[in-house]
C-alpha cells in the first residue's frame, strides 16, 4: 500500500511539474513576443494574422525558428558509414524519394540527412521544356495560380487571400540595407547548361556584348536573349500579373531553378516565422506567406516584371542562392559571418556595428544586384539553371 | 517549403497546369 502511495504521489508532482513548466514556457514565450511585436511595431511594420482556432493559436506560440534551427543542427550530424544507407532509405520510403534519379547513387557518400536532403539530381531526369513560355522552377504540387485580383491580392485559397506588395515589399517599405554585392559580370563569362526536351545539351553563355567571340552554337540564341532581356518588348499597358504557388513535399528535390530567362535586379529577405507550409496550414493560417521567413528575387524579363519568391518553413528554414553568398536565412547575424567572407576592410567596418543587432523580426533586409552587369543592372538567369535550394534547418 | 512566382505577361498568356498537379522542375507550366 506504501509503495503504491509512492507511485501516487510521484505521478501527480511529475503531472503537476510538468503541466507548470509548460505553461511558464507558453507565458514567458508570449512575454518575448509582446516585447518582440512591440519592437516590430516600433518599426511601423504590421503583423497580422488570423489564427482562428486555439490549436493554431498555442501552435502559433510555438519558438518555431528556434526548433528548426535545432532541426537543422541534429540533422548535420554526420552519420556512421553503416547506418546512412538505411536511414536514407528509410526517409525515401517515408516521403518517397525516387533515389532512381539522384546524380550520387552511392547513398554513403551523404554525411548526413541535411546533405541527402538537398542532394542533386541528373540533368537528364529534369529536361527543360524550351518550347514554353514558362516552366516550373522545382519539383512540386501546384496549389495555385492565376491572375492577380485587381486590388493586388492573390488568392491564397478560397476566401482567403493576400496582397502582392505585403509578399514582396514595396519601394517605399522600411527596409535594412544589406551588404551590396561584390562582382561584376562583365569581367567574368557565365554559363548554364540544361537539358531540352530532346535530350540535347545546351549550353547558354553570357559575354560582353557585341563581343564576336562567343563559341558556342546556342549563341545566337544568347544574342537575342540578351537582347529581349533588356527588354526590347517590356511593359504594355495590356499586360497582367500572373501568379502560381508550387509546395514542395518533403520527399521532393530541393533545389530550384530558373523558369525562365530573366534578369534578378534586386533580393528582398524579410525575416519572419517559419510555419509549416503544408497545405493544411496553406488552408487555415491567413497571410501564411506574408508571416513566414522569405526571399524575394525581383527583376524583369522580356514581358516586364517578373519575381521568384521561396517561401521557408519549419523544417526548410533555410534558403539558398547560388549567386548572392551574403544571404543568410533562418539565423542570427554573427559577426563571423562577415569576417569569414573578408569583404574589404572598409565596408566591413561599417557593417560591423550594424551586425551586432541580432537580426529583426518582420523586417526587411534588401541587396541590390544592379552592379553585377552595366549592360543589364542584373544578374541574368537562365531558364533551367539552379539559383539555389532549401536546406533543413 | 513553397515558391510564389509572380510576373507579368501579355493577356493571352495561359497556364497548362491543374490546380493539386504535380509538376517537375523545367516542365513547361505556361504558354502564349
Amino acid at each position: 500500500f506504501s509503495s503504491r502511495l509512492k507511485r501516487v504521489k510521484f505521478r501527480s508532482w511529475f503531472t503537476l511539474t510538468s503541466v507548470s513548466l509548460i505553461f511558464f514556457g507558453v507565458v514567458s514565450r508570449n512575454f518575448i513576443e509582446d516585447d518582440d511585436t512591440r519592437e516590430a511595431k516600433e518599426s511601423q511594420v504590421k503583423r497580422s494574422h488570423n489564427i482562428g482556432s486555439w490549436p493554431l493559436y498555442i501552435y502559433s506560440r510555438l519558438p518555431l525558428n528556434s526548433l528548426s534551427r535545432l532541426w537543422g543542427q541534429l540533422n548535420s550530424i554526420d552519420l556512421p558509414v553503416w547506418l546512412r544507407g538505411p536511414s536514407f532509405k528509410f526517409y525515401s520510403v517515408l516521403f518517397g524519394v525516387n533515389l532512381e534519379e539522384m546524380a550520387d547513387p552511392d547513398l554513403t557518400h551523404y554525411k548526413n540527412l541535411a546533405e541527402f536532403f538537398c542532394r542533386p539530381i541528373k540533368p537528364e531526369k529534369r529536361p527543360v521544356d524550351t518550347s514554353a513560355t514558362l516552366c516550373s522552377p522545382c519539383d512540386g504540387k501546384v496549389l495555385k495560380f492565376g491572375v492577380v485580383e485587381e486590388d493586388g491580392g492573390i488568392e491564397q485559397v478560397k476566401g482567403i487571400t493576400y496582397k502582392v506588395d505585403a509578399l514582396l515589399g514595396t519601394h517605399d517599405a522600411p527596409k535594412v540595407e544589406a551588404p551590396p554585392q561584390q562582382f561584376d559580370l562583365e569581367r567574368t563569362e557565365k554559363e548554364a547548361h540544361f537539358i531540352d526536351l530532346h535530350g540535347d545539351i545546351k549550353t547558354l553563355t553570357y559575354k560582353k556584348e557585341g563581343d564576336q567571340s562567343f563559341v558556342h552554337p546556342s549563341t545566337s540564341r544568347i544574342l537575342s536573349v540578351s537582347r529581349t532581356l533588356v527588354g526590347a518588348e517590356g511593359h504594355k499597358e495590356s499586360n497582367k500579373l500572373f501568379y502560381a504557388v508550387i509546395y514542395l513535399a518533403p520527399g521532393d528535390y530541393h533545389r530550384f531553378h530558373s523558369p525562365v530567362e530573366w534578369v534578378a535586379t534586386l533580393r528582398r529577405h524579410f525575416v519572419g516565422q517559419l510555419y509549416s507550409v503544408a497545405p493544411y496550414f496553406q488552408r487555415t493560417l491567413q497571410n501564411l506567406f506574408i508571416l513566414n521567413e522569405r526571399v524575394a528575387i525581383l527583376g524583369y524579363w522580356k514581358y516586364g516584371f517578373f519575381s521568384m519568391t521561396p517561401v521557408g518553413a519549419t523544417n526548410v528554414g533555410s534558403i539558398k542562392l547560388n549567386f548572392d553568398t551574403h544571404l543568410a536565412t533562418n539565423e542570427v547575424y554573427e559577426h563571423e559571418i562577415y569576417s569569414k567572407d573578408k569583404l574589404n576592410e572598409a565596408l566591413t567596418e561599417k557593417y560591423k556595428v550594424q551586425e551586432r543587432k541580432k537580426l529583426k523580426r518582420d523586417t526587411c533586409y534588401e541587396a541590390t544586384y544592379a552592379n553585377a552587369s552595366k549592360v543589364l543592372h542584373g544578374i541574368p538567369l537562365f531558364r533551367g539553371e539552379e539559383m539555389g535550394g532549401f536546406k533543413l534547418g | 517549403s513553397t515558391i510564389v512566382l509572380v510576373f507579368e505577361a501579355p493577356p493571352n498568356f495561359q497556364f497548362d497546369l491543374q490546380e493539386n498537379q504535380q509538376v517537375l522542375m523545367g516542365q513547361g507550366i505556361g504558354r502564349i
